[in-house]
């Protein structure tokens, strides 16, 4: 899952 | 990964090899705002910190890596390459864009996901980047004519803006925790910048004449 402090967008 | 953030990153890449190709075909950079440049420059550096503390995919990894060498060359080539650095246009190039730094950093202290180092850098890239481009539309409109190349990269950034923009959409409905307001308000902001632009590039293609824009 994505957690709040990952940014997966470039 | 959607097809519109694939189509948004592929943009954004060619925006950035149309540049690449004019400075290194034409050894010029007439028409370009390394102000412009050197905040894209600040925006991935102080965006991918992440680099050193989280791996997301080999894909992301590797657009971070050329995103970051390819606006340091562009920032160095514009300062330092005997032939380039002569067709800057310094004196059009004079948009006052500390005030953009001070600006973002300070919204970035009001406003972002955590008060940690690293949160706090990824929200003033955001915010930079929404404003970053303003110094090249000054300095496009300031001289009037836009070659060939210069207005494809100016394109070619606006569509990678608009379709993140598409991005978000389809990942609000695909996934309900996808919320990232920040980064949506600054993206929408920074595709509102483009409008007018992208009003003379369709009127200058649909012409079949060259871009110009009003004084």
């Amino acid at each position: 899952g994505e957690t709040n402090t990952t940014h997966d967008e470039l | 990964m959607n097809i519109f953030r694939f189509l948004g990153d592929m943009t954004h890449l060619i925006s950035i090899l149309i540049l690449l190709l004019k400075i290194y075909a034409t050894k010029s950079c007439s028409g370009i705002s390394l102000k412009t440049q050197e905040l894209y420059a600040l925006v991935f550096l102080t965006r991918y910190l992440d680099l050193f503390t989280d791996f997301i995919s080999v894909y992301n990894t590797v657009m971070k890596l050329v995103f970051i060498a390819s606006s340091l060359a562009i920032v160095w080539c514009m300062r330092n390459h005997p032939l380039v650095r002569r067709s800057y246009d310094k004196q059009l190039d004079t948009f006052r864009h500390y005030f953009l730094l001070l600006a973002s950093f300070l919204l970035a202290l009001l406003l972002h996901e955590k008060f940690a180092f690293q949160e706090v850098l990824w929200a003033f890239s955001i915010y930079l980047e929404a404003v970053a481009i303003l110094p090249q539309l000054v300095l496009l409109q300031r001289s009037g004519n836009v070659d060939n190349l210069t207005g494809q990269y100016v394109f070619f950034l606006g569509a990678y803006r608009a379709l993140y923009i598409f991005n978000w959409i389809y990942r609000y409905f695909i996934d309900p925790h996808f919320t990232r307001w920040i980064a949506c308000v600054s993206g929408l902001v920074q595709t509102a910048l483009y409008a007018d632009f992208f009003y003379y590039y369709f009127i200058s293609w649909k012409n079949n004449a060259k871009l110009q824009l009003p004084a």
